[in-house]
């Protein structure tokens, strides 16, 4: 009971120092290889075309691919490694804030490791969340992992262009989310054309035209 | 120091237990929606075909699918739940293998939840393990988890048929591989149509004929 209290404690200074900073931030969390990244890649052009500053923090068991991505795309970026550790936690989110320019983000984007069981348990204190898995991972994702869907209010269902080779109907995973979370929204993506990915941040709240 | 001394204490019970029974066992490890499940059905099959009883303990967070899966093929099956647990432990394995009829049996698959971090830390007992990804995750599944990958000595790298679709080239994987693991194996596979299966019975030392 304590060790979530303490988790509570702590995503809720990081909340409080982000919205001091009025800096609108998003846990990117999900299967692993969905497409997290490549979303948020598409995501911090996107945002930087409207003028808006962004930032990341990358995380991943080893490494700093992640990472990297994000520099190229001229977001500012935290790396974390977190070993035998298969999720991210508030404490470590906490560290990263103190390297990032905070007086100067309007957006920060979080990526948790790949994973749809402990992420559900350690809240990061960021404003809103997205659990994105991927059609390739099979039909049955949702049914699979209830506890992260039923509190997470946006999912997105990645490489919607490979479905018919994997055999899958998105519509599937469509209709397991609905019956955990009937007020949830749930936008289907090609992230790597880019597809689906305004439709993602008008439902974060980030008023993108609809131009793509 | 002691979790992990346990643990081994439990793996090596299971290990005895599945000797005396004259059980060959392997673990199926890997990322979420990898391919484990179908790789199994098909190496049931391709197992039940030479006159072996297979049994299979599915793991999965939530729900019974894989294990369903596993007794459509003819399989006898146990399903385990692990619920906010992201890994199967020995303790767990040694209840399942309770619920089976371990005198009928000459091969057993033990298939673990979707994961390339904590498996790792928690040998099971097998005699055998996989670590199966999908090319559909990425090029840099390898690098991105180097500890599970140096301790196993076979790898399966499925989907290869969506290779090009999502921009990856398996020989990025296998190279990888090499540099972390330079003893281990490494197949390339299209799990679904049964392309490498026998490939990767005959390096668990199981004398398929490679008719297919
Ligand atoms: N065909 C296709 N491939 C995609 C799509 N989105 C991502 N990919 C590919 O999928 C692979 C994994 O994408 P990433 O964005 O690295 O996935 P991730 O979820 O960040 O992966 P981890 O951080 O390692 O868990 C890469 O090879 C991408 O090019 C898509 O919409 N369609
Ligand atoms: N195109 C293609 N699809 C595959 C291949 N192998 C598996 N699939 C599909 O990939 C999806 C996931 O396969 P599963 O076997 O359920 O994967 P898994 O690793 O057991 O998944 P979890 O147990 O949920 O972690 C299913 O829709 C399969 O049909 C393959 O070689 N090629
Ligand atoms: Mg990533
Ligand atoms: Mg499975
Ligand atoms: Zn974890
Ligand atoms: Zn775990």
């Amino acid at each position: 009971e304590d060790i979530l209290g303490r988790q509570l404690e702590l995503a809720e200074a990081n909340y409080k120092k982000l919205r001091e900073h009025g800096i609108r931030s998003v846990s990117v969390l999900g299967a692993i290889g969905s497409g997290k990244t490549t979303l948020i890649e598409r995501a911090i052009v996107r945002l930087q075309g409207e003028g808006l500053r962004v930032g990341t923090i990358a995380a991943d068991s080893a490494g700093d691919d992640d990472h990297r991505r994000f520099l190229a795309k001229g977001a500012c970026s935290v790396n974390i490694n977190t070993q035998d550790d298969c999720h991210l936690d508030a404490h470590t989110v906490d560290h990263a804030l103190d390297d990032l320019p905070l007086g100067e983000l309007d957006v920060l984007f979080v990526e948790n490791v790949g994973n749809l069981i402990c992420p559900a348990d350690f809240p990061l204190g960021t404003e809103r969340e997205i659990v994105v898995i991927s059609v390739t991972e099979g039909d049955d994702m949702v049914r699979k992992h209830p506890k992260i869907f039923a509190q997470t209010d946006l999912v997105v269902v990645n490489k919607v262009d490979l479905a018919a080779a994997v055999g899958v109907d998105p519509q599937r995973l469509v209709a397991d989310y609905a019956a955990i979370n009937p007020h949830g929204k749930i936008v289907l993506t090609e992230a790597k054309g880019g597809r689906g990915v305004d439709e993602v941040l008008a439902l974060l709240g980030f008023p993108c035209t609809n131009t793509q």
